[in-house]
């Protein structure tokens, strides 16, 4: 919250759109808006009134550089739009910067989402430094209902409940890479880095950083699904297959491959596996694993086709690891294994489990 | 040894943030201070962001710094 804890004396709030951005068509923008105060309202008893003139307690406007409020836009990117927390004359106005790019979807600055976030700022909401949340104050895209639990309960606590009760499904905090029951979704490695999949997040870890760097998966891939459940890298082709469901997507380095998502079946898999839960490439042999609850599976990268024989059990096959798995890798001769917190080190000549440790000790932890 | 010009310019764009998004005070400090103050507003972001805190215009602090986002301070009171 802003100092003072600034917050709307009624429920009823009214906004005025006084100008119209041309990068989108002007029901478009009404719809954005629209939208972005619903996103509030849902969660509290606020309601939005629209009105066509006079001075309304939100005024929206679009401007460029200084646009008469002494508080100066900076031309493309950096600063995308400001609002000012509830009160009156400027209080609670809303300006965003004419010199972005406006659009409804995941291209450049999604006005629904700004604009969701700048709204935030008009009831009374200040930055939030939880990178999941709305209030974040750096711009990513995000597919659904934007809110997370941090944001709902700073609204909240301004506003109180909606008495309506209307469903939503707010956002899982962003996960904290020193949590002790921390899980991986997928690990794989991405051309000397290693990529880890968690919730709506991955950590990037880079040799040349010292600390595990955490982003939102729709931020760099806005077309993988918010959920992975298995990735690897195949080195000698330069991808990396993720995984989601029933459907795989590929990345060349960063870049999504196109002619993806493909189907998982594609690969040999019967129709009746819908969810493949850890993958991974052993280099020495060019055979890819694939797990799927309690057995795994053996795809010749070469061929292009499943080994036959397969599938086999994981508690037979790999003893000491229980017998299902979260994520893999694989490194020097050595399978490292996910399951729930705990990670097992699992040393493919010796056939046997050589170290136990805490999943997150990867992420320094 | 002298500054290479993507150290300026990295200074200028993080006294810039620091003066927009975390209260510094713009205009001449006393010798000395300047740089003390630009340190502590930096550990200030870099705590907010959840960054490593250390004081200094790092990779990642600077990236942070370059990214599109909201003309609302982080912190600070808001005039």
């Amino acid at each position: 919250h802003f100092p003072r804890d600034l917050k709307w004396k009624t429920t009823n709030v009214t906004f005025r759109i006084l100008n119209y951005t041309p990068d989108l068509k002007k029901k478009v923008v009404d719809r954005a808006v629209r939208k972005a105060l619903n996103v509030w309202s849902k969660v509290t008893p606020l309601r939005f009134t629209k009105t066509f003139d006079g001075t309304a307690d939100i005024m929206i406007s679009f401007g460029t550089k200084e646009h008469g409020d002494f508080n100066p836009f900076d031309g493309p990117e950096g600063l995308l739009a400001h609002a000012y927390p509830p009160g009156i004359g400027i209080g609670g106005d809303t300006h965003f910067d004419e010199d972005e790019t406006w659009t409804e979807d995941y291209h450049a600055f999604n006005l629904f989402l700004v604009a969701a976030h700048e709204f935030g700022h008009a009831l009374g909401m200040a930055h939030s430094s939880d990178p999941g949340s709305l209030m974040y104050p750096v711009y990513s895209y995000a597919k659904g209902f934007p809110l997370s639990e941090d944001d709902i309960e700073g609204i909240q606590s301004l506003y109180g409940e909606n008495p309506d009760h209307e469903k939503f499904k707010p956002k899982p905090i962003a996960p904290e890479k020193c949590d002790p029951e921390l899980s991986f979704d997928a690990i794989t490695e991405l051309r000397g880095e290693t990529i880890i999949f968690k919730d709506r997040f991955y950590w990037r870890l880079h040799p040349n950083m010292p600390e595990p760097e955490q982003t939102l998966i729709k931020n760099t891939w806005p077309e993988i699904p918010n959920k992975v459940d298995a990735a690897y890298e195949n080195p000698e082709r330069d991808v990396v297959i993720i995984f989601s469901g029933i459907k795989m997507w590929a990345l060349n380095g960063y870049t999504l491959v196109d002619g993806y998502p493909k189907y998982i079946h594609k690969l040999g898999l019967p129709k009746t596996v819908r969810k493949i839960d850890a993958a991974v490439n052993i280099r020495d042999t060019g055979k890819t694993l694939l797990f799927v609850d309690e057995e795994y599976w053996s795809f010749d990268e070469q061929t292009g086709t499943m080994d036959t024989g397969y599938p086999r059990s994981i508690e037979d096959d790999f003893p000491g690891i229980g017998d299902e798995v979260d994520a893999a890798a694989y490194h020097y001769g050595y399978l490292n294994l996910y399951h729930e917190h705990t990670q097992f080190e699992y040393s493919y000549s010796a056939r046997k489990v050589v170290r136990i440790m805490r999943a997150n000790s990867i992420l320094n932890c | 040894k002298p500054i290479s010009t993507e150290e300026k310019d990295k200074a200028v764009l993080a006294k810039k943030y620091l003066q927009r998004f975390y209260g510094m005070p713009a205009g001449l400090q006393r010798p000395g201070k300047s740089s003390d103050l630009m340190q502590q507003k930096i550990r200030e972001m870099q705590e907010f962001f959840k960054l490593e805190v250390t004081g200094k215009l790092d990779d990642k602090t600077v990236e942070l710094m370059e990214m599109a986002r909201c003309g609302v301070p982080d912190v600070a009171e808001y005039n």
